[in-house]
């Protein structure tokens, strides 16, 4: 893929997976080819898109473990020119299983940079820790988007994972940088928010996305339905907020 | 400790920390003596009673690698009778060291089985994953407290949850058991929230506490005060639910 975008941050709950499907949906709504790869054992990405687990399909665990190649595991969704790596409960064990491994920092890292580039954009779902899988995203990928709850607790994680980014940087990654930070569940009506948005903003100035995401009960409906909330209901708020995000982030291609 | 609970949860963002923080302090402020341990590295229920990060302080870290006994790293809390072990960065690095470790399951059991009974409670928050971290306190467990929270991406990994406990039971430690899921951030006003509460019901009955804790942002707020919402917010919705909670916790020991 020409892109590689790791979709990470180590506080659970905090909009991942959210964000992954429905960016993932807003650049392929205008046109560009994009890999959605979950690399979360909870394969709430693969739910997300009303895929049922299935022991039997081939998804991310192989294509980590070499079982398989990128092309051999990739399955549509209900969005044209959006394709999905699967995740599979066989992913929780890849962490003990890779930390023996020869290169093991780099298997997700060799996967993707063998395929053609079919691909514009590839986005990777990324767990609440910062163990070996999340390494492998940030050691595979261009840049790092960060869904940032406007939570206190949030905020006291993001020096960690910011260090992180740098380290990966410096031992794996050259390439690697903060594509940017996304405020994500923005409530206008609790004092809280208001106030992690502008400590984040003032420490990280151009690095955090104009575009808020706002608490919309339809965003946490629309996986029960098997949907990107574009699909769900494109009327809402948080539809209309992941169009802009994706508006930003090709800007910023352009931009270089 | 008489009664060990583990707070855990793969899923992130459910509400563990906020959970382990207050039904820690509720039970205190009961007359029980209480150990809150901070097994997560993200150090969320550190933060939540205060403490600054200081990398020369012993904690969760040390009693797991067995450098200190647990005796040495008790910290004083703003709430009487409820001491904490505190997480660190190193517990990051534990996850990995922990792999080739003879008995590496039994890390935190031994360390928390060796103190004497001077505590009725010790509660152990757990990180957003089900690595060697959240298994080591699963196998010291007498119980778990599954915090679920409203949304249906939450009830999708509830299952694995309920599979590992079996497992850990199953293999490791035949006492351990369930000992109750408890509805976070319950929003009488979203239809999902009502469905995904009465969906766990018809599943677990019993197993669900009555007590549900309501979305109420004096919660959120509290961590940064460095306060349990008892002492932030006494009148709080939120308060009062966790006080409930700590009720059933309490009737159910005494039913055995
Ligand atoms: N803007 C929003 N408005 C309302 N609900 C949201 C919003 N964004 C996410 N949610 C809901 O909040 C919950 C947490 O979001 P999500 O699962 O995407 O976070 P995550 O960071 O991927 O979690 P994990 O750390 O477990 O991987 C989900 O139930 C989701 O549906
Ligand atoms: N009942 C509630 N009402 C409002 N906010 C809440 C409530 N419970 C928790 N929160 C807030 O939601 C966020 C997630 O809660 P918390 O950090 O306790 O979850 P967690 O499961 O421990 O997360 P992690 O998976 O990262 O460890 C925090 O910012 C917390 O302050
Ligand atoms: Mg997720
Ligand atoms: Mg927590």
């Amino acid at each position: 893929p020409k892109r590689i975008l790791a979709v990470a941050n180590q506080k659970g709950g905090v909009g991942k997976t959210t964000t992954a499907v429905n960016l993932a949906t807003a650049l392929a709504a205008v046109g560009r080819r994009v890999l959605l790869i979950d690399l979360d054992p909870q394969a709430n990405a693969s739910t997300a898109f009303g895929l049922q687990r299935d022991p039997h399909r081939q998804g991310t665990y192989e294509i980590l473990s070499g079982a398989a190649e990128l092309a051999d595991v990739l399955v549509e969704t209900p969005v044209p020119q959006l394709m999905l790596v699967a995740s599979s409960m066989h992913l929780a064990g890849a962490e003990l299983e890779l930390v023996g491994a020869q290169g093991r920092e780099y298997k997700l890292h060799s996967a993707l940079h063998n395929t053609s580039h079919a691909y514009d954009y590839a986005l990777i779902d990324c767990p609440p820790s910062l163990g070996l899988l999340t390494l492998n995203a940030l050691v595979a990928s261009d840049g790092v988007v960060v869904p940032l709850q406007c939570e206190f607790l949030a905020l006291e994680g993001l020096s960690n994972l910011v260090q992180t980014i740098d380290n990966v940087k410096r031992s794996f990654n050259p390439a690697l940088a903060m594509e940017g930070i996304v405020l994500t569940m923005y409530d206008r009506r609790n004092g809280l928010s208001e106030e992690v948005a502008r400590d984040v903003r003032s420490h990280f100035g151009k690095r955090v996305y104009e575009t808020m995401i706002p608490r919309n009960v339809r965003i946490s409906e629309s996986p029960s339905h098997g949907l990107p909330i574009l699909l769900y209901d494109h009327r809402s708020t948080g539809a209309a907020a992941y169009m802009k995000l994706a508006g930003e982030v090709l800007k910023q291609e352009l931009q270089g």
